[in-house]
C-alpha cells in the first residue's frame, strides 16, 4: 500500500 | 522488481560466487581483507533480523539465505581453514575495522527511520556497508600482483552498488511512495568509495595491464 515503505531490497 | 535491481543483485551475487570460487577451487583468499569480510557478515546479520518474521518473497528469502550463508562461510574459510588461512595476507590488512563500527551504530541511534530495535538495526547496517568496503580498497593500494579474481570481485561489487543507484532512481518515478533517504545517500557514498578504483580498473583493462592501484 502507498506509504507503506517495504524494504523489500536486499 | 525492475531490471536494474535484478541486475544489482546479479552482480552482487556474481561478487561473492567469484570470491568464493577464489577460495574453494584456488585455495587462496590474498588479496581479499578479513575485516571486509566479517564487517559484510555483521551488516547481513544485522539487516536480516526479519527474514523468518517478515515474508516478502521467495526470491528475497532465497538470496538473504545466500548472502548470510556466503558472507559467513568467507569468514570461516578464512580463519580456520587450514590451506586457505595460510594465504591471507594478514600484514597489510591492518585496518582498524572495529572502529567503523561503533561510530556506524551512534548513527543509526540517531538517524532512522523508526525508533525500534529493528529499525536501529537496519539503519546500521546500511550505515556500515556504506562503509564495509574500506579495509579492501587499503590492502588492495598494498598489494603488489592483484591477482584478476580479487580485481573482478570488487569490480562486481562495485557495479552492484551503481545499479542500485539506478533502480532507485527508476522507483523514485514509478513507485513514488517507496523513499528510503537513509539507504539512498549511504548508498551514493558507498558508491562514490568506489570511483578511484573504477578508474584504475577501467585504465587497466582498456591498456590491457595488470591491475594496481597507487599507494
Amino acid at each position: 500500500a502507498a506509504g507503506d515503505n517495504v524494504k523489500d531490497e536486499l | 522488481m525492475n531490471a536494474f535491481r535484478l541486475a544489482g543483485d546479479m552482480t552482487h551475487l556474481l561478487s561473492v560466487v567469484v570470491l568464493l570460487l577464489k577460495i574453494h577451487t584456488i585455495k587462496s583468499c590474498a588479496g581479499i581483507s578479513l575485516k571486509t569480510q566479517e564487517l559484510y557478515a555483521l551488516v547481513f546479520a544485522a539487516r536480516y533480523l526479519d527474514l523468518f518474521i517478515h515474508f516478502i518473497s521467495l526470491y528475497n528469502t532465497v538470496m538473504k539465505l545466500v548472502f548470510l550463508a556466503s558472507s559467513f562461510s568467507i569468514v570461516w574459510y578464512m580463519r580456520r581453514h587450514k590451506i586457505v588461512r595460510r594465504t591471507y595476507d594478514k600484514d597489510h590488512d591492518t585496518f582498524r575495522h572495529h572502529f567503523l563500527v561503533l561510530p556506524c551504530l551512534a548513527l543509526a541511534l540517531l538517524i532512522n527511520e523508526r525508533f525500534t530495535f529493528r529499525e536501529v538495526m537496519w539503519a546500521f547496517s546500511i550505515y556500515l556497508e556504506a562503509v564495509a568496503i574500506l579495509p579492501q580498497l587499503v590492502l588492495l593500494q598494498r598489494t603488489r600482483n592483484i591477482d584478476n579474481l580479487t580485481g573482478q570481485y570488487v569490480f562486481f561489487l562495485g557495479a552492484y552498488r551503481v545499479l542500485y543507484i539506478l533502480n532507485w532512481i527508476y522507483r523514485y518515478f514509478t513507485e513514488p511512495h517507496f523513499v528510503h533517504w537513509i539507504s539512498w545517500v549511504a548508498g551514493i557514498v558507498q558508491t562514490l568509495l568506489y570511483a578511484d578504483f573504477f578508474y584504475y580498473y577501467i585504465m587497466s583493462w582498456k591498456n590491457n595491464v595488470k591491475l594496481e592501484l597507487p599507494a
